[in-house]
């Protein structure tokens, strides 16, 4: 699975997902990527994009509770990730996930291994990792 | 005016034994991508466009499960999905069994803005494609050789892997990693790749 999220100049957040799935998948067999809510979402606040286990994350609904726990329970952007990966994934579910805010700001977090990812931000800071 | 930002991933769930060639192509690939990012935001690209733009370019590459490289159904085919949402508008689009669309994350962002529907799938989706013009690639552009040997150990295994590949080394890989306890649907950790 790729994504992307972006907040711009304008303070408008946007996010993207796109995958090939599961390796050795049914055929007709949907995961989380293409779900409003679950592997993608963006509002005025945050926007979000999710990898790992699709099951676990639509039963999640994993991007759109970074979304609800910042709008309702007031956390800030890194605060509700973690929260997200922490309390809404089953037990052993293993997910990933990036995201922005309106006010510029970028946060990742997963429990996975690792994480292809890649931020960065207007006032120059920049990082790539795989690794925590 | 705000800050902008931008974050992107190419699959969580890494084998901890990725040979470091491998480790470095993919930090190579999200450099770029973020650069080509950075320099869209710069010209005042818009969010949406933005994201469209990185992750068609992640979907091109077949390093990452997405597009060329996606990962193979139990038939051996590919079916791919993708989604875009544009948060101020609450505008979204969504495809999904995807077979020939170079650009899964381009198609979902026509459905979002030029039909009247938010999620298409499989035929419909290949329908609306072709109507709307955009570029198509036989089945076979987006099966690498890499995918056709994780599919052959997958099912070798009788195991859906979750978003995860088993990397190329072969079988031999399992063998010397099954004394390792950290399993994952009843593999060992380690015989997972990204993805």
């Amino acid at each position: 699975t790729v994504g992307c999220v972006v907040v711009d100049k304008e303070g408008r957040c946007a996010a993207a997902t796109s995958t090939g799935g599961l390796m050795n998948k049914m055929s007709g067999r949907i995961g989380d990527s293409p779900i409003i809510g679950s592997g993608t979402y963006a509002c005025k606040l945050c926007a979000v994009s999710c990898t790992g286990e699709g099951e676990a994350i639509l039963r999640g609904t994993l991007a759109r509770d970074v979304a609800a726990v910042m709008e309702y329970k007031g956390l800030g952007l890194q605060e509700a990730v973690n929260f997200v990966i922490k309390e809404r994934l089953d037990d052993g579910g293993k997910a990933g996930l990036i995201a922005v805010s309106n006010k510029g700001e970028v946060a990742y977090g997963f429990n996975t291994n690792g994480m292809f990812r890649g931020c960065a931000a207007e006032d120059g800071f920049m990082e790539v990792g795989i690794w925590e | 005016m705000g800050r902008w930002a931008i974050a992107l991933h190419g699959g969580a769930g890494v084998d901890p034994n990725l040979p470091l060639q491998r480790q470095e192509e993919a930090k190579q690939l999200l450099t770029r991508c973020l650069n080509l990012a950075i320099s869209a935001l710069r010209s005042n690209h818009s969010a949406i466009d933005v994201v469209e733009l990185v992750v068609r370019e992640l979907e091109t590459d077949p390093l990452f499960n997405s597009g060329r490289g996606s990962a193979l159904s139990e038939k051996g085919t590919v079916e791919m999905e993708a989604s875009i949402m544009d948060g101020p508008k609450r505008r979204y689009g969504a495809v999904s069994g995807l077979t020939t669309v170079k650009n899964p994350v381009s198609l979902a962002r026509l459905v979002m803005e030029k039909s009247p529907h938010s999620y298409l799938a499989f035929s419909g989706a290949e329908e609306f494609a072709r109507q709307q013009g955009v570029e198509l690639m036989e089945n076979e552009y987006f099966i690498t050789q890499d995918n056709v040997g994780m599919l052959k150990l997958a099912k070798e295994a009788n195991a859906i892997l979750f978003d995860y590949r088993i990397p190329t080394t072969g079988l031999e890989c399992c063998a010397a990693e099954a004394d390792n306890p950290l399993m994952m649907n009843g593999l060992p950790i380690n015989v997972y790749a990204p993805e």
